[in-house]
């Protein structure tokens, strides 16, 4: 289940947008114990001026991003806006049966946006 | 068969050779695996959706609980539980001994060992009439004959009481600490009471394995100055 980007197009300045992964959708909810899904959203927005400038209490901005909005605000045809992509992660843990008839529990990183930045 | 498209390169992405089929039999999640995960993500069991405290970073690929270094935690059941012959009831001196296999096949070469705790419960009535000395366990490695054969002891372990799960510390007795894991685990188990009583009767014996695979392990990212 995805947040819709209002209007259709790159929904305002680049943030972290509601994105649910449920399990059962996926198939997975007759091994996977817990969690039922988790929220991994995803990023999406304009890295035009001023959203390359990191928000308060947001990642810092990356000099070269603030760079090339600024090229593109003066010459829009010398190469592109920065793209908003992840800045922070956070990781989730599994606990399903393997085909063993074991209970694992698995530790991955990097698998939920918590805060998206231009680059 | 892997199942094609993007459900492969997720199961892929997680480390997961085949989507697992679930559990043949239906078991109860042991409670330890419930403890460690709300350990791990306590917003998603509460609320079923994940928030991250601001700031709050688990160390990565570290079992806080166990205090060691791992990101895969598998509670491993015995397998020679179905074939274990009713034990007779008999005097102390004719203890039985009792076969135990753990199946570590699902364990990739990659991965690490750091934690192999063995795991047993014993029925109430042994426990209600403890010897005041307590018991001996010994632990040996069980030849490829079928039934238990004394082979090399690996440890003992003195045992108080038989309330609580006895647990005994495998890495480093089972295998060399640094050694990949091996595909099977047989084990003989003996407990014997110290002084003349009646002799215990193993309910369940279980494989706490605690492995670190470095691949899905990134190195915490340093903060920026």
């Amino acid at each position: 289940k995805a947040e819709p980007v209002a209007g259709g197009g790159l929904g305002g300045a680049c943030r972290a947008r509601r994105l649910y992964v449920s399990f059962r959708e996926v198939g997975w909810h007759r091994w996977v114990i817990a969690p039922r899904g988790f929220l991994a959203n995803y990023c999406q927005g304009q890295c035009a001026l001023p959203a390359a400038l990191s928000g308060p209490g947001g990642p810092p901005a990356l000099n070269h991003a603030v760079l090339r909005a600024l090229m593109h605000a003066a010459t829009p045809r010398a190469g592109g806006l920065p793209c908003c992509v992840p800045a922070r992660l956070s990781p989730i843990s599994m606990l399903f049966f393997d085909n063993s008839d074991n209970v694992v529990l698995r530790h991955y990183e990097d698998m939920v946006v918590d805060e998206c930045g231009c680059r | 068969p892997v199942p094609p498209g993007p459900a492969a390169a997720l199961l892929q992405a997680l480390g997961l050779r085949d989507a697992p089929q679930g559990a043949p039999t239906l078991r109860p999640v042991p409670p330890v695996m419930w403890r460690l995960f709300r350990r791990r993500d306590p917003q998603e069991t509460r609320s079923g959706l994940r928030r991250t405290p601001p700031g709050a970073t688990l160390q990565p690929c570290h079992v806080e609980e166990l205090g060691v270094a791992g990101n895969i935690v598998r509670h491993i059941p015995d397998r020679g539980a179905a074939a274990r012959p009713p034990e007779p009831a008999s005097a102390a001196a004719q203890c039985p001994e009792w076969a135990v296999v753990f199946d570590l096949s699902a364990v990739e070469p990659a991965e690490r060992p750091s934690r192999a705790r063995l795991e047993l419960r014993f029925a109430a009535a042994a426990a209600a009439a403890a010897p005041a000395s307590g018991w001996e366990l010994s632990v040996a490695r069980a030849g490829e004959a079928a039934g238990p054969d004394p082979g090399a002891v690996l440890l003992r372990q003195a045992v108080p009481a038989l309330e609580s799960p006895v647990r005994a510390e495998l890495l480093g007795a089972a295998w060399a600490p640094n050694a990949s894991v091996p595909r099977s685990l047989r084990l003989a188990l003996a407990l014997r009471p110290r002084a003349p009583a009646a002799c215990a009767r193993l309910a369940e014996a279980s494989l706490l394995l605690v492995t670190l695979d470095p691949r899905l392990c990134h190195p915490l990212a340093r903060p920026r100055r």
